[in-house]
């Protein structure tokens, strides 16, 4: 049975293309068929997996506007188990083109459709922002997945991001849960990080990763190669946390 | 005559936030008048000098969409010469309430007219995405700062930003120009710090501020007081590199 798994936060730089990218290749590691959808108009998922987004072929943009087919836009990673959907700028424009389309937030749910049975997982990477893009990734999955830097300002967006998951949950997803809080960027030298770990685990209890994502500077050199953490550098302290966090992930999943 | 900055950059957690408070605070200490302007749902610049986002009494919402005088929502700060009007999370449904608006790009420069001549410098902190409350900012601003955090993806999205800047100036904003480039969360040991950095200068050339903002915590602690890092802790090298970048900014403009 497939799991679809939007991975939102609309804190700006908080880790959820890094997340995204990481989790999705350690789990296809494990040989789980894997896709991963980029609904970004910067499209970082797509060229941190190695899409050359400026050639500008067919992406998810044509399928959500122009209704083309999915299969269509599939395109291969250097990982056996692991697809990607690409997204390319010319997204930025989609919020106006789709306020007057008929079920414009269902859109992404329904072009998925066809091709869910094909994949283990399917992990949707989001803008930093609430807008129709991101809602559209919480209509179409079944989890979502929040990263949270260990920074302040990323405590206050928190309140606005439940918010909306529950009006989500209201109207348009009613089985949309919340799969798991993940910590990133975390530096164990720092009171802030230590502060701001308290602070998530103190609200969302045992929704939290046991897994810490540190602060790792492999992981901010990993996408300017195209390449997951695990293909550029599997020694990596980035490297051994995603893959720990794919472990629980799937272990929460049982 | 008044200066208004908008400051910009879709990618998400680059230092916007965290430029606008800290550059306009330490302008103001020069015993300039300065005002920052918060556009972004999630209130961030707001909250960093100090206001209550929860009291949610009249806020840059009300004066976008209902009109409000903006003198009704000025508020002041720890500091003497730096006001704010601050944002709140309800200006997410701005992007919607605002579509069918007549001028509705021009919504902010005609609010703020009123109020220039009594500051000498207005900064404008925009959310992570070139969504119709940055083109507000853009619209209304005299030039773009922008920050650029020393990492990969922080390179991908500069493109997208300087064709939106571009198609401001042929249409809404002819006499916008880029203010200058400021590189922030610069770390002098790590390689891909210094492989940013050389990339923005060959791009940008003197555009790029000489001075550079280091990675420092302090800058990530001072939110959390509702301060400006120079009333937070003025011997940081967070402060230090601010009050630096102030006087540069402030030369350039001689
Ligand atoms: N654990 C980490 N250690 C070091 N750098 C990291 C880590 N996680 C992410 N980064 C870097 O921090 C920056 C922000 O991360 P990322 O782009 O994944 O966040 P995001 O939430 O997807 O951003 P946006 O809101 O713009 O979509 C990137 O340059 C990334 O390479
Ligand atoms: N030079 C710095 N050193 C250390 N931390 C920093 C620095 N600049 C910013 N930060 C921290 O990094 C995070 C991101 O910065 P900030 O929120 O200012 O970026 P932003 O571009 O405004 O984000 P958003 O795109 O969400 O609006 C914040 O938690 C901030 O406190
Ligand atoms: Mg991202
Ligand atoms: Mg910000």
């Amino acid at each position: 049975m497939t799991k679809k798994i939007v991975i939102a936060n609309q804190k700006g730089g908080v880790g959820k293309t890094t997340t995204a990218i990481n989790l999705a290749a350690s789990i296809s590691a494990m040989e789980y068929k894997v896709l991963v959808i980029d609904i970004d108009p910067q499209a970082n998922a797509s060229s941190g997996l190695g899409i050359d987004v400026n050639k500008g072929k067919n992406t998810i943009y044509e399928v959500l506007i122009e209704d083309l087919d999915i299969k269509k836009v599939i395109s291969k990673t250097s990982l056996h188990y692991l697809d990607v959907v690409p997204a390319h700028p010319r997204l930025v424009g989609a919020e106006i083109e789709l306020v007057n389309m008929i079920a414009r937030e269902t859109k992404l749910k329904s072009a998925v459709k066809p091709i869910e049975k094909d994949y283990d997982y399917i992990f949707i990477d989001c803008p930093p922002s609430l807008n129709v893009l991101t809602i559209n990734g919480f209509a179409c999955a079944d989890t979502a997945l929040i990263p949270i830097q260990c920074e302040y300002f990323a405590l206050e967006g928190l309140t606005q991001l439940l918010n909306t998951i529950r009006l989500i949950q209201k109207s348009i997803n009613k089985k949309l849960d919340i799969e798991g809080i993940v910590l990133t960027m975390y530096d164990s030298r720092l009171n802030l990080s230590k502060l701001v770990k308290e602070e998530v685990v103190q609200y969302f209890g045992d929704k939290v990763y046991k897994t810490v994502i540190d602060r790792n500077v492999r992981l901010g050199e990993a996408p300017s190669y195209g390449k997951p953490i695990i293909t550029f550098d599997i020694n990596s302290s980035g490297s051994q946390n995603y893959m720990k966090l794919a472990k629980e992930f799937l272990k929460n999943g049982k």
